[in-house]
C-alpha cells in the first residue's frame, strides 16, 4: 500500500492495489459523489465478482493502512500503533486471501474441457463467490460493491444454485475417490450400508468382549447385596 | 449398495472419474495414486485393529510398528517421487500421524540442507539406517511462533571445541517435537549461540538425547511424553531439559554458519534460506486443508443421502435429509471451498517448485510474496476447515458424535493445524505486513 502511495508500481498478486488505489481515492468534487461509486457485482458473472473481491480486499488494506496512520499521528510507536490496528490488518489479510481463492477457482475453470463438469464446477465456483459475499456482506456494503436490495437477491441466486447442485452431489463427493479404508467411516462408506456396519462396529467395541463388563463383580454386585 | 446412494449415482449429470482426474492432474496421475493406495491396503502388515478400540499406550506402539514398515517399504519398492512418497505415506497413515514423521519431515533434510559435507557423510547414513533416529526440537514451554524469543542457549568453550546446551529455566524445556518423547535418540535443537561472550541468535545443533546401544536418556537430559492430547494419540510428542549437555564443535549445522575452533563466529551469505522451507510445510498444510475437508464432505454428503428424516409433506415417507435445504446450505459452501482449496493446494505447490528453481538461481525476488502469501492461506484454509469439519460432523445428527464416524478423528487431527507451523493470528498479521508494505 505504501509503495503504490508513494507512486511505485506492484507486480504479482498485490498488483491489484495499483489500480485499485486509484478507484478508491475521493473524486474531485463536482464529478460523482465519493458515496455513489458504481456498483459491480452482477450476481450470475463469477468475473464480476472476482473483481468485487479484489476491491473489497484493496478497501480492506486501505482501512488497516490508515489505520495504522491515525494511530501514528497520536504520536504512538510504530510498534503500538501496528498494534491497536490489528483488527484491521487482520481483516485485511483475510479479505486478500479470500481474493486470492476467489481467483484461482475462477482461473481453473478455463482449463477444464468436458462440458458438464465445466458447468458443474462453474456453479460450485459461483456458490462459493456468492456465499462468500452473503456471509462477510459488510465489507462489501461499505465499500459499496454491492446494495442491500442485492443481499436479497444473493440468497435467492444460491438457493438456486444449491438446487442445481443438488442431483450431483454424491457424484461430486465420489470424485474426491477416498476409499473406505482412506476415510475409515461408517457414515461415509461408498456402498452406503451404514447402519449394518455401525452396528458391526460398535459390536467389536472392547467393551463389549464378555456380555458382563468385569466391573459389575466388583462395584455393582457387592452394591446390589448390600441394598 | 444402499439404494438411494445407487439412485444418486444413476441420476447424476457428470461422470466422477473425469473430476477425479482433474483433482489428481491427470487420468495417469490417478492410476499411479490408486496403484500405490491398492499397494498399501492389500499388505497384510498394514492391518491392524481399529485404533479407536486401543489404549495409547497400544496406539503408539501400533504406530511404532507401521512407520518402521512404511519406510522400509517405501526403500524397498523404490517410491522416490516426492509426490508418491506423499500417497503411500498418507494412506498408511490415513487420518493420523506416525511417530518417526518428524525424522524424515525435519531432521534428515536439516541435515542434508544445512550441514557440510563432512557433517552430511557422518550423519545422512546412521540417520537412513535408523541408528540415529531424530527430530527437530524448536518450541519451547513458553515460546512458540516467535522463535527469537527462545531460550535455550548454546555456549561455546574454545578450551575443549565444545557447545553446552542448557535450559535455563522452565519456560526454555523444549516442547511439542514429534517423536521427542520416547522415539528419537538424537534432536536437533535451535538455540541461542553465544561465542566470544556474544549472542549470535538462533542456530542449530545435533544433540545426542538417549544412548544408541540401551535407548536410556543420556546424563543431564531429561526427556519424556507430554501426556495425552487432543488428538495424535499415536505420536510421543515430547519434552526435552539439557543440564549444561556438551557437544562436540562439529555438532552444530555449519553449511552457512560457522563457528571455527578459537571461537570466532562467521556469518551466514543469506537469511532468506530459512523462508524457503517454512513456505514448503505452508504450501502442504494448504493441500491438507483441502484433503481433511473433502474428506468431512464425503462422509456428510453421502451419509445425508442415505438418512431419512422427519418429514417434508404430511403423511408421505420421510425424505433424504439432503433434499432439505437448509442440509444443502450447510455441506454445498463447504463442498465448494474444498474444490476451492483443492486448486489452490495444486497452485501453491506448482509456484512453490516454480520459485524454489529461481532461488537455486540465486534470484529471492519472489519469495516475499509468496511467503506473505503462503503464511496467509495457511492461516485462511485452517481456520475455515476447522470450523466446516464441525459442521460437517453435526450435520451428520448425534452419529457424527460417534468414533465410527471418522469426523472426530479428522477434527481432532486436523485441528493442530491452525496453531502448529506458525500460529494463524500471527500468520495473518505477517501477510498483512507485506500487504501494508507494498
Amino acid at each position: 500500500y505504501r509503495q503504490v502511495r508513494d507512486g511505485k508500481q506492484l507486480t504479482g498478486i498485490v498488483s491489484y492495489l495499483n489500480e485499485s488505489h486509484q478507484h478508491l481515492q475521493p473524486q474531485p468534487t463536482g464529478s460523482r459523489p465519493a458515496g455513489s461509486r458504481p456498483t459491480v457485482i452482477s450476481i450470475n458473472d463469477l468475473q464480476s465478482l472476482v473483481e468485487a473481491y479484489k476491491l473489497r480486499a484493496a478497501n480492506l488494506v486501505e482501512t488497516a493502512a490508515k489505520s495504522l496512520q491515525t494511530e501514528l499521528q497520536h504520536s504512538k510507536s510504530q510498534e503500538d500503533a501496528w498494534n491497536n490496528s490489528s483488527l484491521e490488518l487482520i481483516r485485511a489479510s483475510d479479505a486478500h486471501c479470500h481474493y486470492v481463492v476467489v481467483k484461482l477457482f475462477a482461473a481453473k475453470l478455463s482449463e477444464i474441457g468436458n462440458t458438464a463438469v465445466y458447468s458443474v464446477l462453474s456453479t460450485l465456483a459461483l456458490l462459493y463467490a456468492l456465499h462468500g459475499v452473503a456471509s462477510n456482506s459488510g465489507d462489501f456494503l461499505q465499500a459499496g460493491l454491492l446494495t442491500v436490495p442485492q443481499l436479497a437477491q444473493i440468497t435467492q441466486r444460491i438457493k438456486a444454485l444449491m438446487a442445481e447442485i443438488r442431483p450431483n452431489a454424491v457424484a461430486l463427493v465420489d470424485a474426491f475417490d477416498y476409499r473406505d479404508e482412506m476415510l475409515n467411516s461408517t457414515l461415509g462408506r461408498y456402498d452406503g450400508n451404514v447402519y449394518e456396519n455401525m452396528f458391526e462396529w460398535a459390536k467389536s467395541s472392547p467393551l463389549n468382549r464378555t456380555e458382563v463388563h468385569e466391573s459389575y463383580y466388583k462395584h455393582m454386585k457387592p452394591l446390589q447385596s448390600r441394598l | 449398495m444402499n439404494p438411494d446412494l445407487h439412485r444418486e449415482r444413476e441420476n447424476a449429470t457428470i461422470e466422477p472419474e473425469i473430476i477425479t482426474n482433474i483433482l489428481d492432474g491427470g487420468a495417469e496421475k490417478t492410476r499411479r495414486r490408486r496403484e500405490i493406495e491398492s499397494l498399501v491396503l492389500n499388505d497384510p502388515d498394514f492391518q491392524h485393529e481399529d485404533l479407536n478400540f486401543l489404549s495409547r499406550g497400544e496406539r503408539y506402539e501400533v504406530a511404532l510398528k507401521k512407520s518402521i514398515q512404511m519406510y522400509s517399504k517405501l526403500r524397498d519398492y523404490g517410491i522416490s517421487d516426492p509426490e508418491e512418497i506423499y500417497f503411500y505415506k498418507s494412506v498408511t497413515r490415513k487420518n493420523n500421524h506416525d511417530p518417526f514423521g518428524v525424522h524424515y519431515a525435519m531432521f534428515i533434510p536439516m541435515v542434508s540442507s544445512q550441514c557440510l559435507p563432512e557433517q552430511r557423510d557422518k550423519w545422512l547414513p546412521l540417520a537412513s539406517s535408523l541408528k540415529v533416529v531424530g527430530t527437530y526440537a524448536q518450541t519451547e514451554l513458553a515460546h512458540g511462533t516467535h522463535i527469537r524469543g527462545l531460550e535455550t542457549t548454546a555456549t561455546y568453550d574454545p578450551s575443549t571445541q565444545e557447545f553446552v546446551l542448557n535450559s535455563p529455566t522452565i519456560t526454555s524445556i523444549k516442547w511439542w517435537p514429534g517423536g521427542l518423547g520416547k522415539t528419537a535418540n538424537h534432536a536437533i535443537v535451535l538455540a541461542q549461540l553465544y561465542t566470544q561472550g556474544k549472542c549470535y541468535g538462533l542456530h542449530a545443533f545435533i544433540v545426542p538425547i538417549r544412548c544408541m546401544k540401551t535407548h536410556q536418556p543420556l546424563p543431564g537430559v531429561v526427556v519424556g511424553d507430554i501426556g495425552p492430547k487432543f488428538g495424535f494419540d499415536e505420536v510421543d510428542n515430547g519434552y526435552l531439559k539439557l543440564d549444561n549437555i556438551r557437544i562436540p564443535r562439529e555438532n552444530m549445522l555449519m553449511k552457512y554458519s560457522k563457528v571455527q575452533p578459537d571461537g570466532t563466529y562467521l556469518k551466514p551469505p543469506s537469511d532468506k534460506l530459512t523462508y524457503g522451507t517454512m513456505v514448503f510445510i505452508r504450501s502442504i498444510i494448504v493441500g491438507e486443508s483441502a484433503i481433511a475437508l473433502a474428506k468431512s464432505c464425503t462422509i456428510a454428503i453421502r451419509y445425508s443421502a442415505v438418512r431419512h428424516q422427519s418429514e417434508l409433506r404430511a403423511g408421505e415417507p420421510e425424505p433424504q435429509i439432503l433434499d432439505y435445504q437448509a442440509q444443502q446450505h450447510k455441506l454445498f459452501p463447504l463442498l465448494a471451498t474444498a474444490y476451492a482449496f483443492t486448486f489452490v493446494g495444486q497452485y501453491m505447490k506448482n509456484t512453490y517448485n516454480r520459485i524454489t528453481g529461481d532461488i537455486n538461481q540465486g534470484d529471492f525476488s519472489q519469495l516475499p510474496e509468496l511467503h506473505a502469501l503462503a503464511a496467509g492461506l495457511k492461516a485462511f484454509t485452517t481456520w475455515t476447515v476447522n470450523a466446516g469439519i464441525e459442521v460437517c460432523r453435526m450435520a451428520c445428527g448425534g452419529h457424527g458424535y460417534s468414533r465410527s464416524s471418522g469426523l472426530p478423528d479428522i477434527y481432532v487431527t486436523f485441528t493442530a493445524t491452525c496453531t502448529y507451523e506458525g500460529e494463524n493470528t500471527v500468520m495473518m498479521l505477517q501477510t498483512a505486513r507485506y500487504l501494508v508494505k507494498s
